[in-house]
């Protein structure tokens, strides 16, 4: 493995996008991550739609009542992937665009597919996994805690004490080796976020958390999706 | 005790914490610049004091953070008028992980060379 690796630089991620005032965030996690597989699958970078999932990815889970995605009220990202398999694919950004509300009704059309899932994985809580996942098969959908987020304006996040429950997807898009920890006189490997609250939040919209021992359950939700090239019928 | 100008002067002593650091401390001067960085408007007077409280509150939260995660910065960012339930109800929406039948677990990868 790389000792540093960012799909920020080989252009298989899309600029900082914003879910606004909306628990919408599995949707730009599950995009993301499909967006980086359908870069390494055809060589194209194209943004594709959240709002086709808040409006239309109402997957459950058969042993769970009631536990489905559901817009502005949250879902989760394999089930955003399971969604997108049966639908046969995601439409683009700009033909499906995002609103940030989830009250209107479902306006996919299959005719406008732009990229679709051939198979998803959910990927083991071992960070050389997680990172040769990464690097073999593009940016990866991650759930984590977010309760530093709030506060976050910059360098590497590495709390003492952080729940591990998740409430927040975001997208794994790299890793670094050395992010410079003064205080704990050493260099601290960490991972690369993108998240989805604009570009004026944390670092351009990116947030960096320390490698190594599951920190705010970053290690222990991670999913990886394929693409199949599709074109337009 | 007097102290003559050369003392104050002295460049042996070098002042190290910037004037602007008493700021810290006025939380009406950063909620001044929080809600014109953010454009943030309230509809009534009632609200902003509301929003002012929670903004105070957020600025303790922000230096707990700091020592708690000293490698990163925390401060004001643009969700600092909301409370922490404001804040999961309306940015987070995470369900909980159940695999669904069509999910599979990924193979092991070699991580050497």
């Amino acid at each position: 493995l790389p000792t540093d690796f960012d799909w920020r630089d080989k252009g298989a991620v899309t600029n900082v996008k914003d879910q606004g005032s909306c628990g919408s965030c599995w949707s730009f996690s599950a995009t993301g991550a499909l967006e980086g597989a359908h870069f390494l699958s055809t060589g194209k970078l194209v943004s594709l739609s959240e709002q086709q999932l808040v409006d239309c990815d109402h997957e459950c889970d058969p042993e769970e009542y009631g536990a489905c995605d559901s817009g502005c009220n949250g879902g989760l990202m394999t089930s955003a992937f399971e969604y997108t398999l049966k639908a046969g694919g995601l439409e683009r950004e700009e033909d499906y665009p995002y609103t940030g509300t989830d009250r209107g009704s479902c306006k996919f059309d299959r005719s406008k597919i732009a990229a679709s899932v051939s198979n998803f994985s959910v990927i083991s809580i071992d960070e050389d996994q997680i990172a040769a996942n990464l690097v073999n098969h593009g940016p990866l959908a991650v759930g984590i805690n977010a309760m530093f987020m709030q506060t976050y304006i910059g360098g590497v996040s590495c709390p003492y004490i952080c729940s591990k429950r998740q409430d927040h997807g975001v997208l794994l898009v790299g890793y670094g080796a050395a992010g410079y920890a003064p205080i704990r006189f050493k260099e601290k490997p960490f991972w690369i976020i993108k998240n989805s609250w604009g570009e004026n939040w944390g670092e351009n919209g990116y947030y960096k958390i320390c490698r190594g021992r599951n920190i705010c359950g970053v290690d222990a939700m991670v999913s990886s999706v394929a693409a199949i090239h599709a074109t337009s019928q | 005790a007097t102290v003559s100008p050369d003392e104050v002067e002295d460049p042996l002593i070098r002042q190290v914490v910037p004037d602007a650091e008493d700021h810290l401390l006025n939380a009406e001067h950063h909620f001044t610049t929080f809600k014109a960085s953010f454009g943030k408007n309230y509809a009534t007077q009632e609200e902003h004091d509301y929003r002012f409280k929670v903004f105070k509150a957020n600025l303790r939260r922000a230096r707990k953070h700091q020592m708690m995660d000293p490698t990163a910065v925390h401060g004001v960012t643009k969700f600092s008028d909301l409370t922490p339930r404001e804040f999961r109800r309306q940015y987070l929406g995470l369900k909980r992980l159940r695999l669904p039948a069509d999910a599979h677990e990924a193979p092991i990868l070699p991580t050497n060379d």
